[in-house]
């Protein structure tokens, strides 16, 4: 199962849900990785082991496939690799429309060669341009993270007008299933409350999970550690391993 | 003065930081722009008055230049007008680099024609695409804003880099000044205060003025009103006024 990490609005929560959801579906046994397909390589900074990085990173691979397989480390994350990125894959875009005749196929292309994972995640870069719309494209379930403030919902709305316009296109046969995880959830402030009414009223898909705002998280990303290794029984963990048992059970 | 409000890393403040800093430099008596140059078009959605959005946006304006006046409106800020963005404008990359010769100068040039402004600030999108380098060519001084998370300044590196590749190709002169900004700060948060003291010893430019975390800048962006419009008194409108008059110094 594929599942690509999306959200035009940055800082919502998409590279925190890629390394924690990721960590927590490990913890359950299914073998996990996180494909980072960000310039700022943030997903790729906080699951680096020691080792050296590889000369080969994601960035490669989507120019030549198979490449796929020299890009992937283990992580940090007990039971999670990580294909890592570069700032070099901003250039990519540009690359693959003067090079290839099916930009858009790159990364599915690319993953098959990423045999044996249950689950893979890809964490998406703030926008929708050329990688995200490969990402849309390779997935089988769309996640959607927004924070409570009303713009992270805007970013929603283009994503279904994107889809639309790539089943149009046939570009893909079907819409991939789109799912809102509303995170930084605080029941204390009343925005929070009013955008989780409104997705409830409006028909959204949202997982029943909440991922609550906590500290724990932030400080574990800022020490390059999943939440179950920097604070097991935090909120964060919790909501993380909450999400991770309803997502195995769709 | 042109100000560039730039980070690649997403959610840190800068569209915030673009409304507001532009409130208050109006309330001290600048006539000011803001530009929205995000396909998100988050500062068009938070400043647009009822009026009927204008049919030409900042992606008109890019590809013909004389098309900029008509791209800005009036907006709910006093003394604030807003030159409106649009989803179109994430195309423009593309159209530009093929039809112009020189697609990093295009909002410089279209700037050549908003005239009357003491203050100009441009509210980037994530990322560093062309977009964003137009505006590091356009800008006299860039404001990077960052949250106290470690990430926020792995996107500073990366905005230094690409400043020296634009002065070595001899795309600019010189470069721009470069001032951080910290955002979101909470002084009760280890983390928040390390990155501070950090900034200061690597011998960062910052602003002396720091934003507070305050949920009323959250809650003021929901309801599209300034902070001075929404709660006058609180340390979020205390910040940027504080903010506003040190940039003035300068
Ligand atoms: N539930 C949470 N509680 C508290 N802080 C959080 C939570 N989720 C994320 N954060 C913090 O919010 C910031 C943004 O998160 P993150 O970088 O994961 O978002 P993103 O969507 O990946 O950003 P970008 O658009 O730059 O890729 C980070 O500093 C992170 O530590
Ligand atoms: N000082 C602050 N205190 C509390 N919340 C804040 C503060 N500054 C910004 N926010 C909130 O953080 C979120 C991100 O802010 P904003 O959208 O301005 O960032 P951005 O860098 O423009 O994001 P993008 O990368 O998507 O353009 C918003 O929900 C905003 O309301
Ligand atoms: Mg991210
Ligand atoms: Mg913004």
């Amino acid at each position: 199962m594929i599942y690509a990490i999306l959200n035009m609005k940055g800082g919502v929560g998409k590279t925190t849900t890629a390394v924690n959801l990721g960590a927590a579906l490990a913890k359950l046994g299914d073998k996990t990785l996180i494909v980072d397909l960000d310039p700022q390589a943030n997903a790729t900074a906080w699951l680096s082991t020691e080792e050296e990085a590889p000369a080969i990173t994601m960035a490669d691979a989507l120019l030549d496939r198979k490449k796929m397989t020299s890009a992937i480390r283990k992580s940090t994350a007990k039971g999670v690799d990580i294909a890592h990125s570069s700032r070099k894959i901003a250039g990519v875009a540009d690359d693959l429309r003067a090079s290839s005749p099916t930009p858009a196929y790159a990364l599915r292309n690319a993953l098959k060669q990423a045999s044996g994972y249950e689950r893979i995640l890809l964490d998406c870069p703030p926008g929708l341009g050329l990688l995200s719309i490969n990402a849309l494209i390779a997935a089988d379930v769309i996640i959607v993270p927004i924070d409570s403030q009303t713009m992270a919902l805007a970013g929603v709305a283009q994503i279904q007008e994107t889809i639309e316009e790539l089943v149009d296109g046939e570009i893909i046969s079907g819409p991939p299933k789109t799912t809102l995880l509303v995170t930084m959830f605080d029941s204390r402030i009343s925005l929070d409350r009013a955008v989780r009414d409104h997705l409830k009223e409006e028909g959204f898909n949202c997982f029943k999970s909440v991922i609550r705002t906590n500290t724990k998280l932030a400080e574990a990303f800022g020490l390059r550690q999943s939440i179950f290794q920097y604070s097991p029984t935090s909120t964060g963990a919790n909501d993380y391993s909450a999400l991770a048992k309803e997502l195995r059970k769709k």
